[in-house]
């Protein structure tokens, strides 16, 4: 199972087009491995993407030097699939007994 | 009764032994119709509820045709064993199936859920092969014809929102135009999808409001007040270009084109906390309070045939 140690799932806030343009360059940008889970829209809708541990501080880096406001959503996105298997497990387990 | 626990997430295999238990339990009303195969050969499964009185006028009902949308096809399987199990006592159902059949497509991306499970929890597309590319997969919501490859669907087969070489390449999508075609008398298409908590209905291939915009922004409504009514989860309603972006390609403005008026998709809990991670103690609540947004619109299909 592929894991996803150190991803991080920004949630990215636009104010205007200019904002938007700049993240759907970073969507063409294959070798940054990005994953939007919310894509660019308008500035009225939030983005959210997931950023492999390797691509984070270039990403971020961007961001900032563009004045494009984010939160952390999820810190290390492989904590939370450890959660959700363990939960599964712990189901089976239930249920066998 | 089988013991499968509607509270967690389970593997394909087990959803499609519970397909089996509830078409045995629930004989009367409940029955499996295999509906094709995926690429790689899994079967589509499609659960019909009928009190089986002729040919009625049907509602179709997917799920998880984005693969690692997992709360989709764990809350169909949650509602397939509420309409089951309510039919005779409750009298919302029971009116339902006396006058509507229901079809319910629990997993309808099942190559892409099986991924899911045993290599990549994130995997959103079909597993199809793309001729001179290495990259794996189609989007099967951008695949429908439908404005195929009209804006907010890639070229790109490496894209996650790819659109494949042509509307209805992959087996899956084509299956369900198949069988809704064949049918004959489909009144409303519903599809769920997560996260972002929307009830959308056409167009996402353009902009210009649908006929019947006002008519299905009234359901809609109604349907999100229904949802909220239970735990206070609040839904956003609109056209799919006025709510989220342009997006072509898609189920339910392939099924309004054809003349399903009745055409809406929802996006499921949450707004972005857990995103497609929904931990699975919010299975239940996401599946109670889906339920009743689709039955307020279930109720009015059954009230204004057309």
């Amino acid at each position: 199972l592929e894991t996803f140690v150190g991803h991080q799932v920004l949630r990215i806030k636009t104010r205007n087009e200019e904002q938007l343009k700049k993240l759907r360059f970073l969507e063409t940008l294959d070798h940054l491995e990005l994953d939007f889970w919310l894509n660019p829209s308008t500035p009225a809708l939030p983005v959210d993407v997931r950023i492999p541990a390797h691509s984070l501080q270039a990403v971020k880096i961007f961001l900032e030097s563009h004045g494009i406001e984010y939160s952390i959503l999820i810190e290390d996105l492989q904590v939370i699939l450890d959660r959700e298997k363990q939960d599964i497990v712990a189901s089976q387990q239930m249920e066998r007994s | 009764s089988s013991t499968f626990n509607y509270g967690t997430y389970h593997s394909l295999a087990s959803i499609y032994q519970e397909l089996d238990n509830l078409a045995s339990e629930y004989g009367n009303i409940v029955s499996k119709i295999q509906i094709g195969e995926s690429y790689e050969k899994r079967p589509l499964y499609v659960l019909k509820f009928s009190t089986g009185r002729g040919n009625r006028p049907a509602i179709w009902l997917d799920a998880g045709i984005h693969s690692r949308e997992w709360v989709t096809q764990a809350s169909a399987m949650w509602i397939a064993k509420k309409i089951a199990s309510d039919y005779g006592n409750d009298p919302s159902i029971t009116s339902l199936l006396n006058n509507l059949d229901i079809f319910l497509l629990p997993v309808a991306n099942p190559d892409g859920y099986e991924f899911t499970h045993t290599t990549n929890r994130m995997w959103r597309k079909t597993r199809s092969k793309n001729s001179g590319s290495l990259c794996i997969g189609v989007d099967p919501n951008r695949n429908w014809d439908a404005g195929f490859g009209g804006p907010g669907a890639s070229s790109n087969p490496c894209s996650d929102s790819y659109h494949g070489p042509r509307a209805n390449s992959e087996v899956e999508v084509k299956s369900v135009v198949d069988f809704i075609k064949n049918h004959g008398n489909i009144q409303a298409f519903l599809t769920l999808h997560s996260y972002s908590q929307l009830l959308m209905y056409p167009y996402g291939y353009k902009c210009t409001p649908p006929a019947d915009n006002a008519e299905l922004n009234t359901i809609g409504k109604a349907a999100a007040n229904s949802i909220r009514s239970l735990y206070g989860t609040t839904y956003t309603v609109g056209s799919i270009c006025s709510t989220i972006y342009q997006a072509s390609g898609g189920s339910i403005d392939w099924s309004y084109d054809y003349g399903i008026k009745y055409s809406f998709a929802f996006e499921l809990r949450d707004t972005g906390r857990y995103g497609f991670l929904l931990p699975a103690a919010q299975i239940i609540p996401t599946a109670e309070e889906t339920w009743l947004g689709l039955k307020t619109i279930m109720e009015y299909v059954r009230d204004n045939p057309y």
